[in-house]
């Protein structure tokens, strides 16, 4: 199963995490 | 002839398994490739997806899928025998690298059976939640991020798939976006006690608009006309008797479960505040970015021993929800790379709402083996049904929606904390 997110943010939104990366509920994805 | 045809003795063997399936496969094949010339648009002007990849996506089309689910899901129910459970589920846990120290419920018998292990709890405290904007909503591999350019979104490098095609175009009939207020002129993060909102020309601080305002709060409004006539009686009503549930009204899980008004109200009031005054009162914003703001995307794939319940990724409001009956393609990163417009061909649930930046959607999308999807906020939400005989198939790209209205008057909409549990996947 998989889960999308689609979100607004501002332009200079960075996101934390490569392609292919392990992540648990919870971990950073990204911030501003 | 006549006397060949009746004398001649008739002779039955077994065709080998394989031509059916050959068989089976041309026929979709040449079904699709005849689709798939014609026009790529309904007659609404609905976008249509076609199925479209090398010849295993037609092998994988041409299977029942959904009833293959089906079946995985009731094995899976059945109740296993007391003594076997222990060896079974440490076998399965060796096998998909389950952790089994973080269980909520640690005695492996307590499970009855792999549908129930598969939805395990953990333990509270397994998952830290960052202090960051956006955390992930659950266990796996981020299968691709990144920023929507147009009104596409990319699957994986070189496959995109249409982003109204995923969450479902406005129907003309659509709710108008509610009334929007008037914000001081600057981006808002984070919502400080003094921030003020100039709404309709009438300062109000948060508490004001939250109506967790005490006596003592200095700031008052400059004038005495209502901020919107519904709004401050709202609240003070909402504090002190939260509304009686009207009949067939989505019940707000939270106060359903006993938990007193003024709690929910305390919750509310926590996102309220982390969402800032902006985004606590501006609804129905839809998908369209504010100048400075863009689009972004990102995908995680739940493996089979993944823990596979999930939480919200941030602070924000689910407005209304989506249900697309699709298929149920299997979504491995194989698949992934293969199967175009996976995500807007298999069974999903599209959230709407909104968080501190603007808009904000989160779509768990179902598969072969975890068809069913659970939201812990929506009981009425059922997935992987079997369509009834004489009822129609819902056509690729329509949905079912429900909005969340009822479930916060002060927010109008349900909602959820950073790393709250909002439910999550079930085998078949």
């Amino acid at each position: 199963s998989t889960v999308v997110l689609v979100f607004e943010a501002p332009a200079s939104f960075e996101f934390a995490v490569r392609a292919g990366e392990k992540v648990r509920v919870g971990e950073r994805l990204g911030g501003v | 002839v006549a006397d060949a045809w009746r004398t001649t003795p008739t002779k039955w063997y077994p065709l080998p398994w394989f031509v059916g399936a050959c068989l089976l496969v041309f026929l979709q094949y040449r079904r699709n490739a005849r689709a798939s010339k014609d026009v790529e648009v309904d007659e609404d002007g609905e976008h249509v997806v076609r199925l479209r990849g090398p010849w295993q996506v037609h092998i994988l089309g041409a299977l029942p899928l959904r009833n293959m689910s089906r079946i995985w899901g009731y094995l899976n129910s059945l109740e296993l025998p007391v003594w076997f459970r222990p060896i079974g589920f440490r076998l399965y846990a060796w096998a998909f690298g389950c952790d089994l120290s973080e269980l909520a419920e640690p005695d492996l018998r307590s499970y009855p059976s792999l549908g129930a292990f598969f939805y395990r709890a953990l333990k509270p405290g397994a998952r830290p939640i960052a202090d960051a904007p956006l955390v992930s909503p659950a266990d796996g591999t981020v299968l691709h991020f990144g920023m929507v350019q147009g009104s596409r979104v990319e699957q994986v490098k070189g496959l995109t798939y249409s982003l109204d095609a995923l969450l479902g175009v406005e129907r003309p009939d659509g709710r108008a976006s509610t009334s929007r207020v008037a914000f001081p002129e600057r981006e808002l993060g984070a919502v400080s006690d003094e921030e003020f909102a100039n709404v309709n020309g009438i300062e109000y601080s948060l508490d004001q608009l939250l109506g967790t305002s005490s006596p003592s709060t200095p700031s008052t409004p400059t004038e005495t006309t209502p901020l919107r006539n519904d709004f401050p009686a709202d609240l003070e009503a909402y504090q002190r008797h939260p509304p009686p549930k009207r009949a067939g009204e989505r019940v707000d899980a939270s106060v359903a479960s006993g938990q007193p008004a003024s709690e929910t109200v305390a919750e509310h009031v926590t996102v309220a505040r982390e969402l800032g005054v902006r985004a606590a009162l501006d609804r129905g914003h839809g998908l369209r970015p504010r100048p400075g703001n863009a689009l972004f995307f990102t995908v995680v794939y739940l493996a089979p021993g993944d823990y596979h319940r999930f939480h919200s990724p941030a602070a924000w409001v689910v407005e209304k929800r989506r249900h697309f009956t699709g298929e149920l393609f299997s979504v491995s990163p194989y698949i992934a790379r293969r199967l175009e417009n996976l995500f807007v061909l298999n069974e999903r649930v599209a959230l709407l709402g909104r968080w501190r930046y603007g808009a904000f959607s989160m779509i768990p999308v179902g598969a072969t083996n975890v068809g069913s999807i659970k939201i812990n906020f929506d009981k009425e939400l059922r997935t992987n049904v079997r369509v009834r005989r004489g009822e129609g198939r819902q056509r690729p790209g329509t949905y079912e929606e429900a909005v969340y209205d009822g479930a916060s008057q002060l927010l109008h909409g349900q909602p959820l904390r950073q790393g709250q549990e909002m439910g999550g996947f079930c085998l078949g």
